[in-house]
């Protein structure tokens, strides 16, 4: 695990945070539900709670698509290549690339469809970035930096842990038990040799 | 673009190129220092982007910095640190990725910015 230089996080008085969506993206319920889902991988082993709020303007956490230059400095470049950016904490901003095809439900290792990307996954991985995370060198870590189109990654890996527990301490109710499961299809172009 | 599932994607919305935009990279494949090939100062600029280069008048020539830059890479991504573009470091080059950098201000703890031994080596750890 790594951290942003100068490791920050968030304030040690502030386990409460609140997020919310860009209005303008009119996000369906089942959108928002695979970010409920994405938070609450990182709670389970830390001690904050993430609450979503309809004030886009005071949340803690800021959720956004959008498409090409959206005015941040760091402009999306369309289907694949950069997914997704986030900024190191107290910032909260937490960016998706809007033209990407991102599946929803979680079977994108179903099909040969290769620009297909799991949202739940590149959400997972952008809120570590959010909760000062930086980049993993570990390949069956959350914050490993590319993730395969038909790849599934979504449970935090010990790395994950070992280096969120470092910024925040564990969740007293967390019992210990990481585990890393990644569903590949035949998409997933690994030149390990090992095949999906 | 949402979809229940990857069934459902439109066949119109699936690029031609599976790598999508940085397909072109795979090109490199066998370029080593001293080459001067078409397409290098493109990725200069995506290692740039991803802080394993400095801003610089980026040329087709492969130098110096863009070996030391590949190198870095190539630890970060526990791949041989051959400093050449070989097929597996393309592979990983071209993949989806998130857009925060690798190394920011210079500075990372991804396998490069590890502590060193006394010697100077770096540490290598395998995850089994």
């Amino acid at each position: 695990y790594s951290f942003f230089p100068g490791t920050p996080r968030w304030p040690a008085g502030k386990t409460d945070l609140t997020y919310a969506f860009l209005p303008a993206n009119n996000l369906p319920d089942s959108v928002k539900a695979v970010f409920s889902r994405a938070f609450q991988k990182w709670s389970a082993v830390i001690p904050l709670t993430f609450t979503e709020t309809s004030s886009y303007v005071v949340a803690d956490i800021r959720i956004g698509f959008h498409s090409g230059d959206h005015n941040d400095g760091e402009p999306f470049d369309g289907v694949l290549g950069t997914l997704a950016h986030a900024f190191s904490p107290p910032t909260g901003i937490l960016h998706l690339d809007g033209d990407e095809n991102w599946v929803v439900d979680g079977d994108v290792a179903a099909s040969a469809v290769v620009s297909a990307v799991d949202l739940e996954s590149v959400a997972v991985h952008e809120l570590g970035h959010v909760l000062g995370l930086g980049h993993s060198s570990e390949r069956e870590a959350i914050m490993y930096p590319t993730i395969s189109t038909g790849t599934r990654k979504v449970d935090l890996a010990g790395d994950d842990v070992d280096g969120i527990q470092v910024l925040y301490g564990s969740n007293p109710n967390y019992n210990g038990s990481a585990t890393s499961t990644t569903t590949t299809t035949t998409q997933e172009r690994d030149t390990s040799g090992g095949g999906s | 673009r949402f979809f229940p599932n990857s069934s459902s994607i439109p066949r119109s919305l699936i690029p031609t190129n599976p790598d999508g935009k940085w397909d072109a990279f795979k090109n490199l494949t066998g370029c080593h220092a001293g080459e001067n090939v078409d397409g290098l100062a493109n990725l200069k600029n995506y290692l740039h982007y991803f802080g394993y280069i400095d801003k610089n008048n980026f040329t087709d020539e492969f130098d110096d910095n863009l070996k030391s830059a590949i190198k870095t890479y190539q630890l970060n991504y526990n791949l041989n640190t051959t400093g050449e573009l070989d097929g597996q470091t393309l592979e990983q080059i071209v993949r989806p990725r998130c857009g925060v950098a690798d190394i920011v201000n210079g500075t990372s703890s991804m396998n490069s910015g590890k502590k060193t031994t006394s010697s100077g080596i770096h540490i290598h750890a395998v995850n089994h």
